[in-house]
Parts: structure tokens; sequence; C-alpha cells
């Protein structure tokens, strides 16, 4: 007599949140690109028996960003979500996984993100920055501001910029440009970098050589800009350049 | 040929009246929501 079907398995099964669990460890260690995500919901799950204790798994996933950027060594538990008052960004993902003797392993998955739509945050939060587009001018000026402003005071490594991971921008009550993004260390110090930045290259692919940046460029009333950027191999924070701000705000 | 709607009724009638206070189990799918939805 064949085997009988496994029960359907439901979204919130402990098996169901393993399988779940694989997925999203799969999805973020396979992304080269912006942050890590996190799961919010399996919105549903499919067994399929393809012989004794050999299934295939099909998920459907929601994930939503977390702050830690994909290069990040930070795990994954540790990571915060992006909260909506931040503007969220949500996954959606199909994933295809085997299970064969216990082990679950992913045969297949496909993704793709979108931010929250804005009018959502409007409603709940008005005065709340919204996410601008990665090549906004606003945002392409804020990241080599902030980067220029870094390199100029650091004393370690030159930084070159490696991909500009997030730009919000806010018009009320001041008009400030926040950004987010990753960078890499060179072979330069900053003070050779003056001299021949066609020189810097970035170090080998190491993860002590990448970091990442935060940084707020305010245009309105006054002006001001801030930088942060830590190296994921050593802390390498910056002075917050408004205690240096005598020399930046005008 | 039996008719579709005395299909129904037959299979109206046979319907187990559920016991009083039964609760249906929350369907299997979509799971819950961690942080929130959007």
């Amino acid at each position: 007599v064949p085997a009988a079907p496994p029960a359907p398995l439901g979204c919130d099964d402990p098996e169901s949140e393993a399988a779940a669990e694989v997925a999203v460890n799969y999805i973020n260690d396979h992304s080269h690109h912006g942050y890590k995500f996190a799961l919010n919901t399996i919105k549903d799950i499919h067994v399929v028996p393809q012989g004794p204790n050999n299934y295939i798994i099909f998920l459907e996933l929601d994930l939503l960003e977390t702050k830690c950027p994909i290069l990040s060594p930070t795990p994954l538990a540790n990571c915060t979500v992006r909260s909506f008052a931040e503007h969220a960004v949500e996954g959606d993902c199909d994933v295809k996984l085997k299970k064969l003797d216990g082990t679950v392993s992913v045969v297949a998955s496909k993704c793709h993100s979108h931010a929250d739509s804005s009018e959502d945050i409007r409603q709940i939060c008005p005065d709340c920055p919204l996410l601008a587009s990665l090549n906004n001018t606003e945002v392409l000026e804020a990241v080599s501001a902030a980067l220029n402003d870094f390199n100029s005071k650091t004393t370690g490594p030159y930084l070159r910029l490696l991909e500009i991971g997030r730009g919000q921008i806010q018009y009320h009550p001041a008009h400030i440009v926040a950004v987010e993004f990753a960078v890499g260390a060179t072979n330069c110090s900053a003070e050779e970098a003056k001299v021949n930045v066609g020189a810097c290259q970035l170090l080998p692919e190491d993860q002590s050589n990448f970091g990442f940046c935060t940084g707020t460029m305010v245009k309105r009333p006054s002006q001001d800009l801030n930088v942060d950027c830590q190296l994921y191999g050593h802390q390498v924070s910056t002075q917050d350049i408004v205690l240096l701000s005598s020399q930046d705000t005008s | 040929p039996v008719r579709k709607r005395a299909v129904a009724e037959a299979a109206q009638h046979d319907k187990v009246p559920h016991p009083v206070g039964f609760v249906p189990p929350p369907p299997p799918c979509p799971g819950k929501i961690r942080y929130f939805d959007i």
C-alpha cells in the first residue's frame, strides 16, 4: 500500500519554520548587494513526496530588509529590521528546497524587493523621510561629500565607494539628505591618496577590507555634514564631523 | 441523472453540525507576521 501522503504542513509548523530559516540564510549568503533580509511571514508551503524520505518543498516567503549591509559580519539574529517609519523594504521570495533523509537544502530561489509605497508612509508619518532613487542627484552629492569628508580626516586607509545602499530625503522641518553606502579600503593612506588617488587600488576582497558609512547632509536651515564609517575588520570611526563642524558649517 | 441541486441538498442534510463553541482551527497559511505587514 503506497505510503500515505504527509499531512499538509501549516505555515507556522516547526518544520516549515526550519525550512524557511534554511531558505533565508541561503538568500542572504547568495546576495551581494544591499542589506540582509529577515523572515516576516511564511505565506505558503507545499510539500511534494519524491520517494522514501525524499521531498521537494515549495516555499513562498515575505521578507523585510534589515539595517545590516549584506557584507556585514553581524549575525542576522542581531540585525534590526527597518521600521515602517524608516520606509521599509519588502522582499517576496519563491524558494524550492529538497528534504532528503531529514536534511533540507535549497534547490533554487527567486526574489524581488520593493519599498513600501510613499503614500502609506505619508498617511502614518507626514514628515518622515522617504526613500529616494539611488541615482538621485542629492543622494549622489551627499555620498560624495560624506566620503570626501571622511577621507580628508581619517587616519586609516583611503576608502573607495563600493555601492550606495540607501538614500532618504526629508524636506520638513529641515531639508536633510541621509545616505548609507558600502566602502572598500585601498592600499593607500589618505595622505598618499591626496598625491595620486589613481594609484589607490581596493585591497583583496577580504571582509576586513569592507566597511559601511552613514552620512547626513543638512541643506536647510543651515548647512552641516555628519559622516561615520566603520571597517568590518576594525572600528575606524571618525570624530563626529559636527564636533569639527566649524570647518564645515556655513 | 442526479441533479446538482439534489446533491447539494443531500450534502446539506448530511452535514454534521459543529458542537456549540467549536472554533475552527486557523487556516494553515499564510503564517504569522513576525514584524509588520506592508
